[in-house]
């Protein structure tokens, strides 16, 4: 029995934090609810190298909000009692956040626990040990102890807690007797002058690093000033606050380059008349004049033999009929304007040639300039990618290109409804595609899953995203692939992902889960796929990352622009 | 009239139930496990009875409260606590089972 640190662990040690703008509690004063926030990470501040400073932002890296039942994660609220609150692990976006249940009765000032009520101190100083990376820990007393115990007027941090935190990230004596160690996230203060140097401003601007030397918790030292967090009067504290560097002057870019006037083209070639018809006067007819029998003539058709073979020799009057009629005369060929013979012979499809098929796609057509709505493929981001068939589908707005083993397609991109006409006619876009195992061609729209196979629409679709077993509340899915680590079909959506079962045909039911296990990716992705070279490539915006599936993380933090690679611009 | 009202075997499925979505929820027990009411299908429900039991064991420990493998008194006084909505066990949190 003993604490448990779950794996992920901040990089550095001066952490910020905040209470969401946006999920306030719906019943707390946000002061009074701050100030307790802040004695809760001073529970752990005072056991460890770390230290804790309140920012106005939503980008801090302990963001406290207050929610009620399914609030976009995986972790659903339940109501009043049970379930009070849950916390994230180190980590980017989502990482090191707090949640709790707005529909508790939350205690501010700590109570004898007989009553009803839960103290909101107590459960942060908990969920603050999941932010920072302790698991739960089956030691009773513990504030890691997952049940709530109510809390002691004179709280301290239990050992077990302090043996966890300490084993993290160092104890304040050892930095006393060693000085700070690098953990410590340096403070970064500009030279004003590079304009380089205006991105680290901003930087600067949206951070600024004061390290506080909390004296709250016993709150009776003489000279305690009472708790005003950021911002504090500027006048008080000169040196911490840098000056605000004046922003420097517009860089003044270079003329845009003008462009050399059109070719003129050659004239027309001027070609032959166009033939006449031969007269249609002596072309034979198919069919007999209609002759009407009166009641004493034989009527021919009443009996079967009424029509005479050729080889028969008939004295009937009725003119030849053919016995095929569907063959039709020979009529005179037209000069084909574009027969190899002729000199001004060029032909209309695309000539193979035996080049060797190149891993990476060749250079879009430059010389098309695009149509108005067409996306501009050296300048965009994507809806989807694909690789369907071993050819790469890429698709934004309406159209899609596709690039095969020796490069584009000349005439690309074209309207995606060309090449699968029983998607809607209105068309505005796709979500996500991908291949499945079974060969076909699954597209999301909004709400709904398209299956073709190739080019024909599956019967019984499209189908309800909720069918597949995913929220009725999600609107789209960002992204589709089959991870060919294992072999598994992954959903993604927000900040969350599902993993499917082909046979089944649902999602499986540990999901969805928190989109940080792909390390470096993020957020709202817009597309994923697997490429010829067994690699993941994930794309955001007009960039895309390199995933490397063993180790479950970018190969790179920077994105790579995605244009240069895969439009080959 | 034995169909209107819940008998014993069917109150204590029901218990069942929910203490089974507890421990899925808290990482005591795989999600997914085959359904309950279908147990008499053979060794299936055997190996699953025993990681029901395994689960309650596991719960029972982790909670400090004696280790009977049944669902208790102590064990669904357990159950009904104020607890922090984050699994005990973080299986969960590895994809396609590699364990960190």
């Amino acid at each position: 029995k003993r604490f448990a640190v779950q794996g992920e662990k901040w990089k550095y040690t001066n952490l910020t934090w905040s209470l969401s703008s946006s999920r306030r509690p719906s019943q707390l004063d946000p002061h009074v609810t701050r100030s307790v926030l802040a004695r809760a990470l001073d529970v752990w501040q005072q056991a460890s190298r770390l230290t804790f400073t309140e920012v106005n932002s939503d980008d801090a890296d302990i963001v406290v909000s207050f929610a009620k039942r399914y609030h976009d994660d995986a972790y659903p609220f339940d109501g009043r009692g049970s379930i009070l609150a849950h916390a994230f692990f180190p980590g980017s976006g989502r990482g090191g956040d707090a949640h709790f249940d707005d529909d508790e009765l939350w205690l501010l000032q700590p109570k004898n626990d007989d009553e009803d009520g839960t103290s909101l101190f107590a459960v942060a100083a908990h969920e603050f040990g999941h932010s920072l990376g302790l698991s739960h820990s089956s030691v009773k007393g513990a504030l890691m102890f997952p049940w709530y115990q109510g809390i002691q007027p004179n709280f301290v941090l239990p050992e077990d807690d302090r043996n966890g935190i300490q084993q993290m990230y160092g104890s304040k004596e050892t930095e006393r007797k060693w000085g700070k160690i690098p953990y410590y996230r340096p403070i970064e203060t500009p030279p004003p002058t590079t304009t380089t140097t205006t991105t680290t401003t901003t930087t600067t601007t949206r951070r600024p690093y004061i390290h506080h030397h909390h004296n709250t918790h016993q709150g009776h030292h003489p000279n305690h000033r009472p708790y005003t967090p950021y911002p504090r009067n500027p006048n008080l504290y000169p040196k911490y606050y840098p000056e605000k560097p004046s922003s420097p002057e517009r860089p003044t870019y270079p003329e845009r380059p003008t462009y050399p006037d059109r070719p003129s083209y050659p004239d027309r070639p001027s070609y032959p008349d166009r033939p006449n018809y031969p007269d249609r006067t002596n072309v034979p007819t198919y069919y007999p004049e209609r002759r009407h029998y009166n009641a004493t003539e034989e009527h021919p058709r009443r009996n079967h033999n009424h029509y005479p073979r050729p080889t028969e020799t008939t004295t009937q009057t009725t003119t030849y009929r053919p016995r095929y009629p569907h063959i039709r005369p020979e009529y005179p060929t037209y000069p084909r304007a574009n027969s190899p013979s002729d000199p001004r012979y060029k032909p209309h499809y695309p000539v193979k040639t035996t080049a060797k098929p190149r891993l990476t796609p060749t250079r879009a057509p430059q010389h098309t300039t695009p149509a108005p709505d067409k996306p501009d493929a050296c300048n965009t981001n994507y809806d989807a990618v694909a690789l369907i068939r071993n050819e790469l589908f890429i698709f934004k707005n309406k159209y899609h290109w596709r690039i095969g083993a020796s490069g584009h397609y000349p005439n690309y991109p074209i309207e995606i409804n060309r090449m699968w006409t029983e998607l809607p006619r209105n068309l505005t876009h796709v979500d996500a595609v991908y291949e499945r195992p079974d060969r076909k061609i699954a597209i999301f729209v909004g709400k709904e899953l398209y299956l073709f196979d190739s080019q024909y629409l599956v019967t019984g679709y499209p189908k309800r995203l909720r069918e597949l077993g995913l929220p009725e509340s999600l609107e789209k899915l960002d992204a589709a692939m089959v991870w060919g680590h294992n072999g598994k079909t992954y959903f993604y959506s927000g900040s969350v992902y599902w993993k499917f079962d082909e046979d089944v045909g649902r999602v499986e039911l540990d999901y969805p889960r928190d989109m940080a296990m792909w390390k470096g990716v993020g957020y709202n992705i817009d597309s994923v796929f697997q490429w010829k070279d067994g690699k993941t490539y994930f794309f955001k915006g007009r960039g895309y990352w390199k995933f490397n599936d063993l180790r479950m993380r970018v190969e790179q933090e920077r994105q790579l622009p995605s244009a240069p690679f895969w439009m080959g611009c | 009239a034995s169909s209107a009202a819940p008998t014993r075997s069917d109150r204590s499925t029901h218990h069942s139930k929910s203490v089974r979505s507890y421990l899925q929820n808290f990482g005591y027990l795989k999600k997914g496990q085959p359904e309950m009411a279908n147990l008499l299908m053979g060794d299936v429900a055997q190996s699953y009875e025993d990681d029901f039991r395994i689960a309650i064991k596991t719960l029972q420990e982790f909670g400090g409260i004696p280790v009977t493998g049944e669902i208790d008194e102590a064990t669904k006084e357990l159950i009904k606590k104020k607890r922090c909505g984050r699994p005990d066990r973080e299986e969960g949190d590895i994809e396609d089972g590699r364990r960190k």
